[in-house]
């Protein structure tokens, strides 16, 4: 662990009373193996490393701790200042309010979407589903197949329309089930995807949803910037469900984007069953970060 | 990086970054810079392009040759695709069923994704697309059972091809890992003289656990080789390159997008010249 890895090398320094150049050289090594090691991005890593030596190095560290101890706290607190102070609340507005998923492929956006129309409905909303994925195989039947296990209502329109005509239908009433919150999901695409990407921020135009929420895989590695960056360029999205946190990956993903976009995580979805879907925790992730 | 004329400390930092942005990992990338630096020395390169072609080869040379499929004496290829959740492996089991077909051999395709949502519709896609004949039972099935049910299927038709679609699952789910291995075990006790290819479908995007996966998946089941997909991204794949170093596992094919075509062999160079652009 990061702390372990602390323990050792300064150890041998704790007479000082406080951090010093020599001692952030080693020091900044070790966090930068660790956050490599976790999946951060290189450049956050760089970013983080060069925050947390001006922070060490200066006066607003506790007198109390060993150099050591300071480190790891600045360290900490940076991490947990950047994946943001509090959990971030989704606020369902007027009725019909719309939730757009969008995301790449296999990110788990389907699943996500039964997931959040269960939780919705445990507060009481009323939930319609739109299966808006026309490209992939049996994707729409996955959805429905999804809604039918959980009683709630599935949309997936016409043979041969298109996801615009299915999502635009939906929420402009064309269901007949009047929900208070209407989810969309949408097929995966590859952010350099020009046509698809122009056709999402098409669907994001007709729809006008409330909200636009980032899928994105927690064991993605240096390639999630990339990812969230265009979709938040394209779309604006409010944030991110991240997927797949009952494994072992260390989600430094999560942070890059953050960091990079400034977009909270807002939900974590922990397997593969319709209840392991929560409100994101920021101390939890910075934590499973540091390992 | 490569644009510059001049070779100095930065240089190498920078060429190390990019084996981290390319998810190599810290411990590939320092090793494989180091050793270009060592080589530096002895052979300076004469320009940028040259200092590039050193980097490529070096890339190149840590992964292990794919063994060329076909070259065996069994009738019947059993591939079993096996990894995590959304990697890849229905769809890459479509286009398998497009190669193989398109060479002219008989293709099974057993629907052992017993568990998901519409996991057996997606499959049945696929097999319809490409003439594949497909095994199926009921969702919630036992997925060893569609796999001995396919054998039988496949040694009655005398198929050339049997391709085993399974349910994704992280590697650290232990009662999940032990069922793949049940799937595995009645394919070599019905199929002992087929020539069985146990494939893990990687995510390009995929960073450090990649490595943890090909591990786990390894030890658990016993691994053939890779197959990466999604390589059509900005993901650049160069966990293979520490999955390769530590499993000596080479990588098969690659996935390049979503049609049935996008199907192509692992080539070192090809794929560490990508890398790199
Ligand atoms: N273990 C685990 N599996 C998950 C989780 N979320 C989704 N999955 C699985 O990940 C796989 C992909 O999920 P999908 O919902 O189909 O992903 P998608 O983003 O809709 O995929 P595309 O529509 O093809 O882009 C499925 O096997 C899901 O069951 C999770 O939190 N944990
Ligand atoms: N761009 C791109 N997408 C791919 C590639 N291979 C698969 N996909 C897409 O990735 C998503 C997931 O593919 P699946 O074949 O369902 O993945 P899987 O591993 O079978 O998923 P589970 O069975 O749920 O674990 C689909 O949207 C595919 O179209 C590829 O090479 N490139
Ligand atoms: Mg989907
Ligand atoms: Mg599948």
């Amino acid at each position: 662990t990061l702390a372990g890895r602390f323990t050792d090398i300064l150890a041998g320094i704790r007479g000082r009373g406080r951090v010093d150049e020599k001692d952030i050289a080693e020091a900044s090594r070790q966090i930068r193996l660790a956050l490599l090691e976790a999946d951060v991005n290189f450049k956050v890593v760089k970013d983080i490393v060069a925050d947390v030596k001006n922070l060490a190095l200066g006066e607003s560290v506790l007198k109390s701790l060993t150099p050591g101890q300071q480190v790891v706290k600045v360290l900490r607190d940076e991490l947990a200042r950047v994946m943001g102070e509090s959990a971030v609340q989704l606020k369902i507005g007027k009725k019909p309010d719309v939730i757009l998923l969008t995301g790449l492929q296999g990110s788990g956006k389907t699943t996500a979407a039964a997931k959040l129309a269960l939780l919705l409905r445990r507060e009481g909303k009323k939930v319609l589903l739109v299966a808006a994925d026309t490209y992939r195989p049996a994707a729409q039947d996955q959805l429905v197949s999804l809604g039918a296990e959980l009683n709630v209502d599935v949309w997936r329109g016409k043979t041969g329309q298109t996801a615009i005509d299915i999502a635009a239908a939906a929420v402009h009433g064309e269901s007949g089930t009047q929900p208070d919150v209407v989810i969309v999901d949408t097929a995966g695409r590859l952010h350099i995807d020009n046509d698809l990407m122009a056709e999402i921020v098409a669907l994001k135009s007709a729809v006008k949803p409330g909200h636009i929420l980032f899928v994105a895989d927690a064991m993605i590695g240096q390639d999630a910037v990339n990812q969230a960056s265009a979709f938040d360029d394209a779309l604006d999205f409010e944030g991110v469900i991240l997927t797949k946190l009952d494994g072992d990956a260390r989600g430094g993903a999560a942070l890059s984007i953050k960091r990079v976009t400034g977009k909270p995580i807002m939900f974590v979805s922990t397997g593969e069953k319709p209840q392991d879907f929560e409100v994101f925790h920021p101390d939890r992730m910075a934590a499973r970060i540091l390992g | 990086v490569f644009g510059r004329g001049v070779f100095d400390d930065e240089t190498w930092d920078e060429l190390e970054e990019i084996l981290i942005g390319a998810d190599m990992g810290l411990t590939a990338a320092t090793e494989i810079i180091d050793r270009i630096r060592r080589d530096a020395l002895r052979h300076p390169p004469g320009d940028s392009g040259e200092l590039k072609e050193m980097l490529q080869a070096a890339i190149a040379a840590e992964m292990i040759p794919a063994p060329i499929l076909g070259k065996h004496d069994a009738s019947l290829t059993v591939i079993f695709l096996v990894g995590v959740n959304g990697t890849g492996k229905t769809t890459t089991a479509g286009k398998l069923a497009r190669r193989f077909a398109d060479a002219g051999g008989t293709v099974v395709i057993a629907a052992a994704d017993t568990f998901r949502a519409a996991a057996i519709e997606q499959v049945a896609v696929w097999a319809d697309r490409t003439g594949a004949y497909l095994v199926k039972h009921k969702r919630g099935g036992d997925s060893a059972a569609v796999a001995y049910d396919a054998a039988a299927a496949a040694k009655a038709r005398g198929a050339d091809y049997l391709i085993i679609d399974t349910a994704g699952r992280l590697q650290t789910k232990a009662p999940l890992m032990e069922e793949l291995k049940k799937v595995k075990g009645v394919l070599t006790r019905e199929l002992p003289e087929a020539h069985l290819l146990s494939w893990l479908v990687m995510d390009a995007t995929t960073g450090q656990n990649g490595l943890a996966q090909a591990t786990a998946f390894a030890e658990k089941i016993g691994l053939d080789g890779l197959i990466l997909t999604k390589l059509d991204g900005t993901a650049k794949g160069g966990i293979v390159v520490a999955v390769a170093r530590a499993t000596g596992l080479p990588v098969v094919m690659l996935g390049t997008g979503e049609t049935e075509a996008d199907l192509i062999d692992f080539d070192s160079n090809n794929f560490a010249a990508a890398l790199l652009d």
